[in-house]
């Protein structure tokens, strides 16, 4: 099962969902593969692979080189990683002028599909053909939503453009839900953003919210997704919860 | 003075920086234009402009529209507003078939530049096309930086980026400085990131550090900058402060 992680709004809590969510599952033992499609790379260094030196997703979505060369193990077991690197940032220019340019992932990915349980994209905050091509190669997408009041204002238009792929480009491509993430029961923002949400959008909001919680902002700094960082802190145990309703979701 | 707020990482407060640097620079009697080229639209509707019917900046980037047609005046004295909206997420991929397609924003600037002081121009989270576009037409660059971890791994490729368009679209392009944004003096890693990059950046760094601040998160939904919704509270005294040091760095 492939999932998508994204919206086009920055800093919603992608790259931390999309590490973790991966960690909790590889933790179940089922085998995974993260794969970092944002330029900056933050997937990457948040399991600890900064200025990775071999093969990146770079080379496949650019070069047509194959999946599976790029693929690397991490200190996870069963959890693999496919790194980034800011090169990637050249995509969004040199991939429009590409025959069958959204479904580059979708082709890169079949190599290497048979040898994963769950796959998982990290998307850049943007709707471009990076992004679109997470979409058309996705059977899910998990769509973070920071409660905050700007993160609520894109999310018609996601969705708005997950139909557009779905009527042309990928008619499998389903909703696992909307994550809401960073919210801090002391600020009003914070309730008023998880009711609106659960109105807009009824059936497709996972249950578990993800707090604001400082030991997810000081895990990367270790290369450890805050399961491994601090087990037992909110942060971590919310995860956890929020990857059994990923496989209860199914 | 035409500024670019940019920083590809995503959720560092580009949009609220942009916001309220414009309003408190119009509050000092100087006459200041808002750009928002953000298919996301968050510095509109931080303004309170939401589903805006009339031109906007799409109809100035992809048809060729006057920016004084897409012009709109807001509530606070001499602050003016050019709004955006979702479909400026096509630029991206119409863009770059045209001749010229970095100076678009530019070239359309020289027709309102007499008018204003100063210009800021509010960038999506990205190194594509758009945000070229606000750097070959930028005067100086503030780049907010978030006091977490994933905010201070993409710097140096900005820097690369900037150094770039100076060489081959702007020479005249500067830094106005590095704007420390979201300090929350209970965590270390708001101290780490003040630490690492006033010691990476040693002459470009603003003196005042926005902190995190509730009032900040909330004003947006009331349409207003946090100076006129809570000007006492720290967060718009702080935006106050760094709005005096744009001055000042000139
Ligand atoms: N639940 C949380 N509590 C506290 N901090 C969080 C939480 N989730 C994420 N963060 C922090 O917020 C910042 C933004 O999160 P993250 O980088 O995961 O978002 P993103 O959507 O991937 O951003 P981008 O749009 O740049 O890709 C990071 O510094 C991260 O450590
Ligand atoms: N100093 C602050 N204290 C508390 N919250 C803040 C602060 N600055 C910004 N925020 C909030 O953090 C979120 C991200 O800020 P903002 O949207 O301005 O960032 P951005 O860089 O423009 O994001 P994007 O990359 O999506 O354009 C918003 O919900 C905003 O209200
Ligand atoms: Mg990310
Ligand atoms: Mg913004």
């Amino acid at each position: 099962m492939i999932y998508a992680v994204a919206n086009q709004k920055g800093g919603v809590g992608k790259t931390t969902s999309a590490v973790n969510l991966a960690a909790c599952l590889a933790d179940t033992g089922a085998k995974v593969l993260l794969i970092d499609l944002d330029p900056q790379a933050n997937a990457s260094s948040g399991l600890g692979f900064r200025d990775v030196t071999g093969p990146t997703i770079v080379d496949v979505m650019l070069d047509g080189a194959p999946m599976s060369s790029a693929v690397l193990s991490t200190r996870i077991p069963q959890l693999d990683i496919v790194p980034s690197s800011p090169d990637l940032s050249g995509a969004a220019i040199e991939l429009p002028q590409r025959d069958g340019r959204e479904y580059i992932l979708k082709q890169a990915l079949t190599e290497v599909l048979p040898a994963y349980e769950y796959i998982f994209v990290d998307c850049p905050p943007s709707l471009d053909l990076l992004a679109i091509n997470a979409f058309a190669a996705a059977d899910r997408m998990i769509i973070p939503v920071q409660c905050e009041y700007y993160a609520l204002e894109g999310l018609s238009r996601l969705m708005e453009t997950i139909r557009g792929v779905r009527n042309h480009l990928n008619p499998g491509l389903g909703l696992a839900g909307l994550l809401l993430t960073m919210h801090d029961i002391r600020t009003r923002v914070s309730t008023d953003v998880v009711t609106e949400v659960r109105r807009h959008f009824p059936d497709s909001v996972f249950a578990t919210v993800i707090p604001r919680n400082v030991r997810i902002t000081e895990a990367p700094s270790y290369g450890e997704p805050v399961t491994r960082y601090d087990p037992q802190c909110a942060g971590a145990q919310a995860y956890i919860a929020a990857a059994q309703e990923v496989i209860a979701r199914g």
